[in-house]
């Protein structure tokens, strides 16, 4: 299961 | 979230609808610069390419999706609208964006945190963030003289970066393993380029004067 994207800013 | 990532965000929302309310209701662009606008479009389109693929919350998506539509009306209102593009001043808004464009995409390719094209993407759109505000400092000082709204607008943008520094340090401390080089330093530098933006505005807000910026 793909670790969530790091980027989780606009 | 935190109160100052919060912040960052609704002034960054604010310098956009800003933006877009002078150009609708006055019908002018006088002052802006189509070039930075541009740019913006950009880093927006390439930030956001997983705007489908990674949901990640509610608000996340549609403030996405509020700055893809916002950033790209703007373009469209200076270039295609029949009267707002008559007050576009193409002599003076003349700072070679291009030659912006590709040294952060070959930084994106050699500074980065993955090498995948998603990656590589939303690096360089760090990078192009951190300068996309370039061409209209150099109309400001061009054009001396800016009204309000454009001075308010760059001012939103800078201050909506500022927060975001605070946001990191935030993070930094109450997050483990919450390290973004890149974004942090990206970050600094588009602060540091609004800089002295930002002593002239407090200047001449503090004087009560129309805001000069030095040749």
């Amino acid at each position: 299961e793909e670790q969530p994207q790091g980027h989780d800013e606009l | 979230m935190n109160i100052f990532r919060l912040a960052g965000d609704m002034t960054h929302l604010a310098s956009v609808l800003v933006l877009l309310l002078k150009i609708h209701t006055i019908k002018s662009c006088a002052g802006i610069s189509l070039k930075t606008q541009e740019l913006y479009a950009l880093v927006f389109a390439t930030r956001y390419l997983d705007l489908f693929t990674d949901y990640i919350s509610l608000y996340n998506t549609l403030m996405k999706l509020i700055f893809l539509v916002s950033s790209f009306s703007i373009v469209w209102y200076i270039r295609h609208h029949k009267i707002v593009r008559r007050s576009y001043d193409k002599d003076q808004d003349t700072f070679r964006h291009y030659f912006l464009v590709l040294p952060c995409f070959l930084l994106a390719l050699v500074i980065n945190e993955k090498f995948t094209v998603k990656e590589i993407m939303w690096t360089f759109s760090l990078y192009l963030e951190a300068v996309a505000i370039l061409p209209q400092l150099v109309l400001l000082q061009r054009t001396r003289n800016i009204d309000n709204l454009t001075g308010q607008y760059v001012f939103l943008l800078g201050a909506y970066r500022s927060l975001y520094i605070l946001n990191w340090i935030y993070r930094y401390f109450t997050e483990p393993h919450y390290v973004h080089w890149i974004t942090w330093i990206s970050g600094l530098v588009q602060t540091l380029l609004y800089a002295d933006f930002f002593y002239y505005y407090f200047q001449s807000w503090k004087n009560n004067v129309k805001l000069e910026l030095p040749a």
